[in-house]
């Protein structure tokens, strides 16, 4: 398959190798190099700038192909459901949200789910003063879905126009705390009288393939509106996202790139292709 | 699993029965794909690879009578090799208390493994002192609190100082107190993160001696070589601690930084509860990095 007669094959190479250090999987990476030598054969592209800019075309088309912005609820409040697994910066992004739409002259609340991690509704609690938008708690161990069940009753009082539920990291893998993650779902699709206008999972950007496995089980669970990739301020790449768009289509919506209220960006597909190598 | 899919590689050959570095080198292929599937950061594998491939060419191998069980021998033995062959325990200081430093990129999970390390120490009859040094994280000194105070161990905490400054201020306390392990919890912290970096390093050479552990998210991808290689530029790493580990991410982040610091993996992160610490198997992550 490789001995084409005018690509080089060490630049084809190298170029698979760039997507698998950022991430993107082994089979996508190999599928994405093969199909761009073929196209370079019919076109006769050998410029490295050319062919590595073509690559980067494609990435771009393969994360452009969907809707990036926000969905607003038809009756107030619009309801975001903030989920994923330990550590990859649900809270932070919380804030980051509310602050932008706080700003934007909102009525924001917050709502304190994760009932079980140490300091978990203090975290939210500093958060939600320094954006300036109301935060709905109760004592730790508390019924995540009662917490969010209530919360939801107090904004259709407020006037509330946006509330984002926090949610506890939770792995995956763990049956039980996924059944938790439903039922919070249900019981806020049920005080809504719709499911939850986003239902978003958190991702780092600097996970690596165990992000498919993890998109798939959320997806499966609550049925992912769109993904917010954080950290993207390191070095990581965030390549798995490539992967996700290829075999599960869910949009990556939301950027995170640094711990600030303000370090949030719309997902843009140009820049992600731009930068991923 | 590896040996199904090598044994998949290797099936044309049951009819001839003897193997050709050529099969060798194709079934190779098979090892590399599912080191980088498990997120063996790229170099790595390739330095791995070759390594097995100049002992699978061998002699042995090419003669022996199931080359699926045999490669796969051989792979298992040097992960398990380049893991770390056995557990290496925290490095006590010679003269108290041992200063051990929780360092490592944002939400890897340094404030509760220093809980969990707080509560395996105190076990095996030391007596510990938490200190909180994160003073940038909302509501991360109380967290660090609030772990302390399920491990039962005391908390150390200055307020509006640096941590560079409560780092020095804890040991003096430890010291008067006579506390013989003093375990200090960092903020997260990108390897890039220049001025960041300079205040672990601070931290660090505020001491003779010093217990540095680098904390690593088992999801972590392929950039876990970037940041291994710069935290043991550095830091003077003295241990890894790979967390989440519960989950079913395949861990090879922990290959690659063991392979580019040299330092060992002492603990492995298996839960979210204060128990959740195992000491380092390298046998098991071997398994579980090849899936
Ligand atoms: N550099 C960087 N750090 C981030 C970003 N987003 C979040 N963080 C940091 O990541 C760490 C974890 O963030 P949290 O918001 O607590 O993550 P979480 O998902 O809520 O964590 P759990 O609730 O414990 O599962 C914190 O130190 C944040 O400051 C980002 O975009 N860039
Ligand atoms: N399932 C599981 N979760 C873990 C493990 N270790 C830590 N966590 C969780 O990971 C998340 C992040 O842990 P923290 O201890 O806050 O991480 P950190 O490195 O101190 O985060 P920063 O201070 O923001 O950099 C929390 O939700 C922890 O409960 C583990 O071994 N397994
Ligand atoms: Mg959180
Ligand atoms: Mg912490």
């Amino acid at each position: 398959l490789r001995g084409r007669s005018i690509i080089d094959d060490d630049l084809l190479e190298d170029l698979e190798e760039a997507l698998i250090q950022a991430d993107v999987s082994v089979g996508l990476a190999v599928k994405l190099t093969q199909e761009l030598a073929e196209r370079a054969e019919r076109e006769h592209v050998t410029d490295p700038e050319a062919l590595a800019d073509l690559l980067r075309k494609r990435v771009m088309r393969m994360l452009s192909q969907w809707d990036t912005t926000l969905h607003t609820g038809t009756t107030a409040p619009t309801t975001f459901l903030v989920l994923g697994v330990n550590g990859v910066g649900k809270t932070t992004s919380i804030a980051k949200i509310a602050h932008w739409y706080h700003s934007a002259g909102n009525k924001v609340m917050m709502v304190a789910a994760d009932t079980f991690r140490a300091a978990a509704i203090d975290q939210l609690q500093v958060w939600a003063e320094r954006v300036g938008c109301d935060l709905v708690r109760q004592q730790p161990n508390a019924d995540p879905a009662a917490v969010a069940f209530d919360a939801l009753q107090a904004a259709k009082t407020r006037g509330t126009q946006l509330v984002i539920i926090d949610t506890a990291g939770r792995l995956h893998t763990k049956v039980n705390l996924m059944e938790e993650l439903r039922k919070i779902n249900r019981v806020v699709e049920r005080e809504l009288g719709r499911p939850a206008d986003e239902r978003l999972l958190i991702m780092d950007a600097t996970t690596g393939q165990n992000g498919l496995n993890q998109a798939r089980q959320f997806h499966e669970a609550v049925g992912v509106t769109g993904i917010m990739l954080t950290k993207l301020d390191s070095t990581a790449k965030g390549g798995i996202v490539l992967t996700i768009a290829d075999e599960l289509g869910i949009p990556i919506k939301l950027v995170g790139v640094g711990e600030k209220l303000h370090d949030l960006q719309l997902f843009s597909a140009q820049e992600f292709a731009n930068s991923l190598f | 699993s590896l040996t199904d899919k090598l044994q998949k590689a290797f099936r044309h050959l049951s009819s001839r029965g003897k193997i050709g570095p050529k099969d060798v080198r194709d079934g190779l292929k098979e090892v590399r794909l599912a080191l980088l599937e498990a997120d063996v950061s790229y170099q790595v594998v390739k330095d791995f690879i070759r390594e097995v491939q100049d002992e699978a060419l061998g002699e042995k191998v090419l003669s022996g009578l199931n080359p699926t069980q045999q490669i796969v021998g051989i792979v298992h033995r040097k992960l398990v090799h380049l893991l770390g062959d056995a557990a290496v325990p925290i490095k006590l200081a010679a003269k108290p208390p041992t200063i051990i430093i929780m360092a490592g990129l944002q939400g890897s999970g340094k404030t509760t493994t220093a809980g969990k390390l707080a509560r395996y120490l105190t076990r095996q009859g030391h007596r510990v002192l938490l200190v909180a040094a994160d003073v940038y994280r909302p509501a991360a000194i109380e967290q660090l609190r609030q772990v302390g105070a399920q491990v039962e161990v005391e908390v150390f905490t200055v307020p509006d100082q640096s941590p560079v400054e409560i780092a020095r201020a804890s040991v003096k306390h430890a010291q008067a107190k006579g506390y013989d392990v003093v375990i200090i919890d960092t903020a997260g912290r990108l390897q890039i993160d220049q001025q960041m970096m300079q205040e672990v390093q601070e931290i660090e050479r505020s001491f003779d001696h010093t217990e540095t552990l680098l904390v690593i998210d088992a999801m972590t991808g392929q950039d876990a070589v970037n940041v291994a290689e710069e935290f043991g530029r550095k830091l003077k790493l003295d241990g890894l601690i790979l967390t989440k580990l519960d989950g079913d991410a395949r861990g090879g982040a922990a290959l690659s930084a063991r392979a580019v610091t040299g330092v060992p993996i002492k603990f492995m992160g298996v839960g979210e509860k204060l128990d959740g610490l195992e000491v380092f198997h390298p046998d098991r992550l071997a398994q579980r990095i090849l899936g």
